[in-house]
């Protein structure tokens, strides 16, 4: 009576494209936009490269778009393109490593969701850095059996040093998707001052000049913190390492910051003799270790060398670039975690000049440097700065008041693939609002400096 | 420099379970119940059986919850017990019909959470109404692979005449968790006034016996409806048709609601021979047939035989049962749909009695007889309530006010894979409103008609 059947990953996604961002023609064009740009930004910031990128957007007859994205990043191994592009949960963002890209998705969603309104596939160009070619593929999906159909493919000697050039042909509402694509790649330039970016319209050519050759320090790849663990974690770990291999060398080896001290007093403390090697452990024996980790409480804290934030700098720059405000000031808290993933959050404060005014602060909010634009009301940022209370630092709506929060962390607490709103989490939402008092405090100074120098005036 | 990697469905979940609410030992709880709870209802009621639906819920120590739902629905067939436990993505609900399950996903995020926090496996027991006997299995997921693994099985002579039996002790905060699984299972008594539900905990055991023997016709399997093709979907359809087949036939054959003379006048309109032979199709004509399909007005509105609302004898019931108002009134709107997929909305509204006094309409939402208790300021049903001006229905607040809201559908424009708030779709924020504010005005004329008796009473 019930019939059971099983889906590709590349199935339940088709099936299910509105969960990824995809969900009419106006919001999966700016989907397909901020999937192509996110990995060409990924390209080249995280490998130390000055991104220049290059946007081309031109409507065509039957509410066709055409689409294309240049990057001078890293470019793609010739043996891993048609898989990148053509499987669904395939990608090179897996690492414990801050990024835009996360779940090895997004290019897929928009190569999928071309080929089920336009039947045209995917082309892309990449050439890398040390290849003397560049490859060629035309890529569509074999939705049953999430792999990539080769449609075309070509290797030529190459044309310039390295990057990578993504075209599609999609289904697109242009007219009401503008202005959000638009405002994606402006917020874009704001975070990312170091970025040059062109967009290139039917009518139109807008170009945001990086204002800055300093690149933020890229993130490294780091190890998981105990803190973190769970049972399914500790137990492949335990499966990849010597059998000989003691419980304290063990530990020493995997985690992030457990040093030999670290390592024996956690090890005491949770009933294990540090020598014990691990063929001796038991399956009771691991999950007493496991849910241990999760109790101790003195692990050192997680290190930030997965992280990498714009900084003070670069995001008065990048504020200054986009809103052109009268007083800008930006605070870069130190370090910290929830369950055992470190974060950073960032906060800049725009008042006066050429901000709008508003009755309520405007936000532009960011996750690892991705705008997000969707689904504020959801949002952890603007759940704090609506709990503030403007006027004990001076503000009275409406006013010219503008705040950029960024959030970076190895594990952006995202409430859906679509990658539009933040989750809650108490850790976070503590940091925002620290950060943000933190600016308005400073703002309520300039203000009151502004006020006495109108008195003097005055008089 | 960068490491290339694929995920299966299940390590890809097993990574991001916040993204289907399995974020914190609270939530992870939460939604440990309402899948088992929700899988138990499709297993009953799609089937045409009053459900008996036992919860049985006890912690134990080291934050271990004890958990154990038993149905008396049509049971699974063993052979596909150990896969549609253990494999993401595998189900009975990928038709086109009303059920509260749509992903294939629910119930190994349940196992998938047990399995990495207590390491303990499911355990099941099912048994068909047709067989001799009941089957006992404990399994685990095989992550990597996305495959079960059979930790234990059994066979016996069975014990029960047909249903399920699910137990697993997984990670929870019972104490944090408690208020909203008990809201989540007074809220399905509400919307299944035909549904037993018991729910037993350490100590205490609460029952919601039904008050009505009558049963909701079930939904039946449908055809996609012309509207909401696309080309995947369409080269298919024809992939798998005789080649031999007229392109009328298979219009008609294929979708929903397509007969003779709507088939030849689309095909007419679209600038096709009707009696085409699907074999004489080229690449260009599919794409250019599955435009106009997209383009045609005059289809007729998708048939709702796939849906099964509540109906407004049966809501009226539950919400009596729940909130015992003093007044009652229930509108079930006639059948919509949005991109060819079919939907119904429903509204209860319930005034007096004994609903709490509050300052804005207390508000119950259902998709597809699903409670829905998280994220209500990312949902449709909220912006809605909230743009009404109640005081044009005499309502001044605070008013003991509760508004039931349910939409129906094959396909609820579900914003996550957790299921917990619903898109703006235009067409259903507008049959929304009407329903609501059909429901108010005869909230009014009530209010009205006890207004005149209180003036006849106090002269
Ligand atoms: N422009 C590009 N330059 C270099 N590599 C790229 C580019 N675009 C895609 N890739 C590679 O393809 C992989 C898959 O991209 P995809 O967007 O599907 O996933 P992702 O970026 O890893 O994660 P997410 O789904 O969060 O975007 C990336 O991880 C990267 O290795
Ligand atoms: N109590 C039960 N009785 C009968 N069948 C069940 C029961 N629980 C699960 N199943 C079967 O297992 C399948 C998988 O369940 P699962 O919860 O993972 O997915 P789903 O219910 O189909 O969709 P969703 O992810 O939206 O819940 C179901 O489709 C159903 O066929
Ligand atoms: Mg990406
Ligand atoms: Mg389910």
């Amino acid at each position: 009576r019930e019939k059971f059947r099983g889906l590709s990953p590349a199935e339940f996604f088709y099936k299910n494209r509105e969960i990824a961002g995809f969900s009419n023609p106006v919001r999966a064009l700016y989907q397909t936009i901020r999937e192509l740009v996110e990995n060409a930004l990924d390209a080249t910031e995280t490998h130390g490269i000055l991104p220049e990128i290059k946007v081309n957007i031109k409507p065509l007859e039957n509410d066709h778009v055409f689409v294309r994205v240049e990057d001078n990043g890293i470019g793609i191994p010739p043996t891993e393109i048609p898989i990148v592009f053509g499987r669904v949960f395939y990608g090179s963002k897996y690492q414990l490593r801050q990024t835009r890209g996360v779940f090895g998705l997004g290019v897929k969603m928009a190569v999928l969701y071309a080929q089920i309104t336009t039947g045209k596939p995917l082309k892309v160009v990449s050439t890398q850095n040390k290849s003397k070619y560049e490859y060629e593929f035309e890529i569509q999906i074999d939705i049953a059996h999430n792999m990539p159909i080769i449609k075309n493919m070509a290797i030529r000697e190459k044309t310039f040093p390295h990057g990578t050039i993504v075209e599609l042909i999609t289904e697109g509402n242009w007219t009401l998707a503008r202005r959000k694509i638009e405002s994606y790649l402006e917020r874009t330039a704001m975070i990312a001052p170091y970025a040059t970016i062109v967009l290139e319209e039917l009518d139109s050519k807008k170009e945001y000049r990086r204002v800055s050759k300093v690149l933020p320090p890229p993130p490294e790849t780091g190890k998981y913190h105990p803190k973190g663990a769970d049972l399914e974690l500790v137990k492949n770990m335990i499966r990849r390492s010597k059998k000989s291999l003691t419980l304290m060398k063990f530990l020493m080896e995997n985690f992030d910051g457990v040093g030999k001290k670290t390592a024996e007093n956690f090890l005491t403390w949770a009933g294990f003799d540090p020598e014990t090697k691990l063929s001796k452990l038991t399956l009771q024996d691991i999950e007493i270790l496991v849910r241990k980790m999760k109790e101790y409480e003195k692990w050192r804290r997680p290190k930030p060398i997965t992280l990498s934030p714009v900084g003070e700098s670069l995001l008065k720059q990048g504020v200054k670039r986009i809103l052109n405000p009268s007083y800008v000031t930006a605070v870069t808290r130190p370090p910290s975690s929830f369950g055992g993933n470190p974060f950073i959050v960032e906060v800049a404060l725009a008042y006066g000049g050429n901000v709008p005014q508003s009755d309520t602060p405007t936000l532009y909010r960011f996750a690892n440097r991705i705008p997000l634009l969707y689904d504020e009301g959801a949002d952890v940022s603007r759940k704090v700065i609506s709990s503030i209370d403007w006027s004990i630092y001076k503000v009275k709506f409406p006013a010219p008041l503008a705040i950029v929060t960024h959030i970076c962390s190895t594990k952006i607490p995202f409430k859906g693939v679509g990658k539009e709103a933040i989750a809650e989490v108490p850790e976070v939402e503590k940091e925002l609002e620290i950060a943000i008092r933190e600016a308005a405090r400073r703002l309520r100074r300039h203000l009151s400096k502004l006020e006495k120098l109108y008195e003097v005036k005055r008089r």
